[in-house]
């Protein structure tokens, strides 16, 4: 969906 | 080895119906510290986090770290068999290729037991930071339940403002439109009915209601829900039980 973001975007990998 | 013992078998039951939803395999990581599980769901926009703390077990022996890869639908095909008054017992060797659960009645007088084959599963932890919300809401969860699913009959998004009027829920469908705005609103009789709203800045933030909806199969847990935002930052829901607590996170939609 458009302007849906990840919480990849936010959050780091550990 | 682990050996964890709930008195009751619906704390478990009702987590699992709670995330099993969102996310199909998840491993559940055992520690001194209790049970813990964080996991996404397939298109990385929520992630659920759940910690069962060892004081909320009547028994909890933990040697070292064992984590149980578990298919939810699986389990919950199991917890069926557990009434949730029984007292549920969890099993498992340091290296275990299965979960023994063993529900036994208050009269004592029966015992099921259970094996629950496990997974490998290679699970992404995300690092969550700590983080100062502009706007914490603490309010019943049959309320923000009811907010949720009546938008998302109207539009898949909703819009949460928060202000010092306070918190507003809005969306705009085919149909029409729908708002509902909850003002601060304190009960000092029974807290978990009243509304309280901590504002340190306005927010505004929009969110896909599906989501949301998901979220509130977790209302049986707590009779209030924490809802913590931020603008431009991932929302966090929070239902908090007696020894523990089951969070979602939901990043928001921008720029639509």
């Amino acid at each position: 969906p458009s302007g849906q973001k990840t919480l990849l975007s936010f959050f780091g990998l550990k | 080895m682990l050996e964890a013992r709930l008195e009751q078998s619906s704390v478990l039951k009702k987590v699992v119906d709670a995330i099993k939803d969102l996310v199909q395999d998840c491993n559940f990581d055992c520690n001194d510290s209790g049970i813990q599980l964080q996991a996404m769901d397939n298109s990385h926009v929520a992630l659920v986090a759940m910690h069962l703390k060892t004081e909320g077990f009547a028994l909890y022996r933990c040697d070292r770290n064992i984590a149980l890869g578990i298919n939810l639908v699986s389990l919950q095909k199991v917890l069926r068999a557990a009434q949730n008054e029984d007292v549920m017992t969890l099993k498992a060797e340091d290296s275990p290729d299965a979960l023994s659960l063993v529900f036994e009645n208050s009269e004592n007088d029966r015992i099921s037991e259970y094996d629950l084959k496990l997974m490998d599963i290679d699970q992404e932890h995300l690092g969550i930071p700590e983080t100062e919300y502009g706007a914490t809401v603490k309010m019943p969860s049959a309320e923000f339940q009811r907010i949720c699913r009546d938008l998302s009959l109207l539009s898949e998004s909703v819009a949460i403002e928060a202000t010092k009027e306070g918190i507003k829920f809005s969306c705009t469908g085919d149909i029409g439109k729908g708002a509902v705005t909850l003002r601060q609103n304190p009960n000092v009789e029974k807290p978990e009915l009243g509304t309280t709203i901590e504002l340190q800045e306005p927010v505004a933030l929009t969110f896909s209601l599906k989501y949301l909806v998901n979220f509130c199969k977790a209302s049986g847990l707590s009779n209030t829900v924490t809802i913590s935002l931020s603008n431009e930052v991932p929302l966090l829901i929070e239902y908090e039980m007696e020894h523990g607590y089951v969070r979602f996170y939901l990043a928001p939609k921008i720029g639509d």
